[in-house]
């Protein structure tokens, strides 16, 4: 069971299209996935058809114990793609939780309930360090972290491999960066090919292979609630995260 | 004096570069502008090549109280446009603050005393809606709120507009929306243009006639350190922010 969190705190990079589509693709591969959106913008639930209202059992009441998770999960479109979908409220944890010794580790509880019916579980983090993300890479092992091939990709960079490495000294030894995934690339652009060289220098091989290129299809497929690969399963973007699958399940060996 | 804060908790939309660019053309029209950075990622300090290391005098040591504003403010390249940066520290302050009775209130504090000397004041957001926007909504009289043209657009625009009410009814009367800004916009795919009439029909007059285009030009101008009125003065880019400075100023003496 591979747990693996997308995160970087800057905003609009592609983190929840990469949640949605990768699981999509290793669904498509036989894989039982869970993705789970630890945002509380709600963008992953949106992205396949949710839509909660308040006070809907959703990841937010299964952090505070009054869910079980296995009740509120939900079964997507896609075959082997199964959703732990958020609502607006899971903005109130951080303050929620601030007193409590326990409360990095209210996500890690949740999901260890389900991870022995699934092989992956991709979490969805919002565009910030703070509580809701330091939860989710207390669960998880993997850190997948997307960047967009623009000036300000490498500069909050520090930051997060800090915050990586606090992490796993202090409460949760197993987690380590698998990769960096360049995302919405527009070769046309000498700005992006100039960053993607840097992204390469700075992280060697620990970027992945497979580049994720700008195409508007991806920012379609959310309006309909489906990934790419029910949206338009020929497009350049269901190629592209169908090539990252094909390195992600190559690693499965190493594991 | 107009203090204005450049807001969304969708990441991504253009704040920090609607900031830096709005405040340069603002400054070509002989407008005494201060831009602040009240975001930890920095983005806004690294636009105008200001790098600040922990400890050196930000505005996180200024809403502590260590540092006078008046000593941290910087003249950028642009005549009339002056800079108060940030450093990473600032995202320790949610929690050093938590306790404090008047924690909304340590920027509205900070930047009175820096009021005087300028006809406007942006300030940049960062991607929640945390203790950081909020501190910058009770400093503000007016919130511009950039969106992309894209379908999570206006999923989050609930949770904004009730935020600003709880604002303006708790703690600052003075807050209004003045006006919602089309950004990264990309008039050949009908999914901007029809999320453009969406936002439209949600806002009516609300909406900024300007709309900024995508522009690599505009993506290119931080690795310079310059607002694109000084990185590429002809560009698309810069005649979007020039159209829409025209309808700021044009609301000048509706003030
Ligand atoms: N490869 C791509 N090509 C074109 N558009 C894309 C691509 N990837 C993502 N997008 C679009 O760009 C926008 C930002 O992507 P997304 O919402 O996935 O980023 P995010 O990192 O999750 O943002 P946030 O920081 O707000 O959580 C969305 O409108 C999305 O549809
Ligand atoms: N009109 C535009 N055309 C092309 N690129 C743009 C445009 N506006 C912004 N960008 C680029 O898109 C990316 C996101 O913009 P920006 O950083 O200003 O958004 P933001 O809302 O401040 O992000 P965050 O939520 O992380 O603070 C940046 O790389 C920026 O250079
Ligand atoms: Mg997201
Ligand atoms: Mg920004």
């Amino acid at each position: 069971m591979r747990c693996i969190i997308i995160c970087n705190q800057k905003g609009g990079v592609g983190k929840t299209t990469t949640v949605a589509n990768l699981g999509a693709c290793l669904a498509e591969r036989g894989r039982e996935v869970l993705v789970v959106d630890a945002d509380p913008q709600a963008n992953l639930s949106l992205h396949f058809g949710v839509d909660l209202a308040r006070g809907e059992p959703s990841l937010y009441t299964v952090m505070r114990g009054e869910d079980d998770p296995s009740d509120v999960v939900r079964q997507s479109a896609v075959e082997g793609l199964r959703i732990l979908p958020t609502g607006v409220d899971l903005a109130g944890l951080g303050v929620e939780l601030s007193g409590e010794r326990g409360r990095l580790f209210a996500l890690r509880g949740a999901l260890e309930k389900l991870q022995q019916r699934h092989d992956y579980v991709l979490i969805d983090a919002p565009p910030s360090l703070g509580l809701l993300t330091l939860n989710a890479m207390c669960a998880a092992r993997e850190v997948f972290i997307p960047m967009q091939t623009q000036f300000f990709a490498l500069q909050g960079l520090g930051k997060l491999l800090r915050t990586v490495r606090k992490v796993r000294s202090a409460v949760n030894k197993r987690l380590r960066i698998t990769g960096v995934l360049a995302c919405m690339h527009d070769s046309r652009t000498c700005l992006a090919q100039e960053t993607l060289d840097e992204i390469k220098k700075h992280f060697g091989r620990r970027v992945f292979k497979s580049v994720i290129r700008k195409n508007v299809r991806l920012a379609e497929a959310p309006g309909f609630g489906l990934p790419i690969t029910e949206y338009d399963p020929e497009c350049h973007g269901a190629q592209d995260y169908r090539a990252l699958t094909r390195e992600v399940i190559a690693m499965e060996s190493a594991e």
